[in-house]
């Protein structure tokens, strides 16, 4: 015997489960950019006679210009406009209000790019394997590091990679994000060391990159570590592109970074069947 | 010639945050989706 409620989407108890929702989503993904509540869909509270309650959500969310790796506040990190390819994240969401905290405890979410607005000389997502694309990478960072002295950076992830066609062919824009390196002959391996320098690259151009332009983030807080003490050793660093090998990225081919599309360790049966079937859409 | 006139404004439904909102058919108005905060 539950009562069902349903608040206003917008009201104070929607907001705070969507912002939970939003920031333990970020906090699940581990590749791409960070994501802003765009809408609240809808939204259900379920009570039970012991009085706690379960929340369950359907947001909407907007890939922002801040990589996951960056450390800017979401709040500072703007969202992509629409003509830039807008990607979004479409996510059912289930909380539990336990002693006054919202913790969320199932999630289904899809991603896609919006392709209604897609026009005429307008940008286009690239898949994360194109090879001329990602050939236009190496060579904007081959730029990049022409111009750094002491230090070398390989590519950690590429983010995103469009193009646009104009006279003279397709114009590539792309972002991607690097890491201090140790080079030996030709071959770039990223550093194994947290404190190892990263940052995120955004090039432009034809076929050489007549732009170049990197911010480097902030270094790591790193606790403060007794010479005597043992440590155990850093995680290895991702590999210099993600690779995606998921079954559905094999046949669709990755236009951009997904959010985490599905965790319910206890199967709430609250997650709606329409976001299951609709996750094949890519 | 057409002329725009002045409409009342439309009732808030109250919020439809008690079990009472099961059984009023007036706190039955939608209440979703919600604002849109950067574009649709």
């Amino acid at each position: 015997q539950h009562n069902v409620l349903r608040p206003l989407c917008d009201s104070p108890k929607a907001e705070e489960a969507a912002l939970v929702a939003q920031d333990y989503l970020n906090g699940q993904h581990t590749h791409g950019y960070k994501y802003a509540l765009n809408r609240i869909e809808d939204i259900k509270v379920q009570v039970e006679p012991n009085g706690q309650e379960t929340y369950v959500l359907e947001i909407d969310l907007l890939e922002t210009n801040c990589h996951v790796l960056d450390p800017t506040p979401l709040a500072n990190c703007s969202v992509r406009p629409k003509l830039l390819t807008a990607v979004e994240g479409d996510c059912d969401v289930v909380l539990k209000r336990v002693g006054g905290v919202l913790t969320v405890t199932a999630f289904k979410c899809k991603t896609e790019e919006s392709t209604e607005d897609l026009c005429v000389g307008c940008s286009t997502l690239l898949p994360l394997n194109d090879t001329a694309a990602l050939d236009f990478v190496q060579a904007s960072l081959a730029i990049f590091n022409n111009n750094t002295v002491n230090v070398t950076y390989t590519i950690l992830e590429v983010g995103r990679m469009s193009s646009q066609l104009v006279s003279g062919g397709p114009q590539y824009l792309v972002e991607y994000v690097v890491v201090e390196a140790n080079c030996t002959n030709d071959a770039c391996m990223p550093l194994n060391d947290p404190m190892a320098q990263r940052g995120i690259c955004t090039a432009k151009g034809f076929k050489i990159a007549h732009s170049v332009d990197c911010k480097m983030f902030a270094a790591p807080m790193m606790p403060a570590v007794d010479a005597n003490s043992t440590v155990a050793a850093a995680p290895a660093v991702p590999p210099a592109v993600h690779v995606h090998t998921d079954s559905l990225s094999r046949r669709h081919g990755l236009k951009h970074h997904k959010l985490t599309s599905l965790h319910d360790p206890q199967q709430s049966g609250l997650l709606s069947a329409e976001s299951a079937e609709s996750a094949e859409i890519v | 010639i057409m002329f725009k006139r002045d409409i009342a404004a439309a009732a808030a439904p109250a919020v439809a945050d008690s079990p009472a909102a099961l059984t009023d058919p007036i706190l039955l108005v939608p209440v979703c989706p919600g604002r849109v905060r950067f574009f649709s």
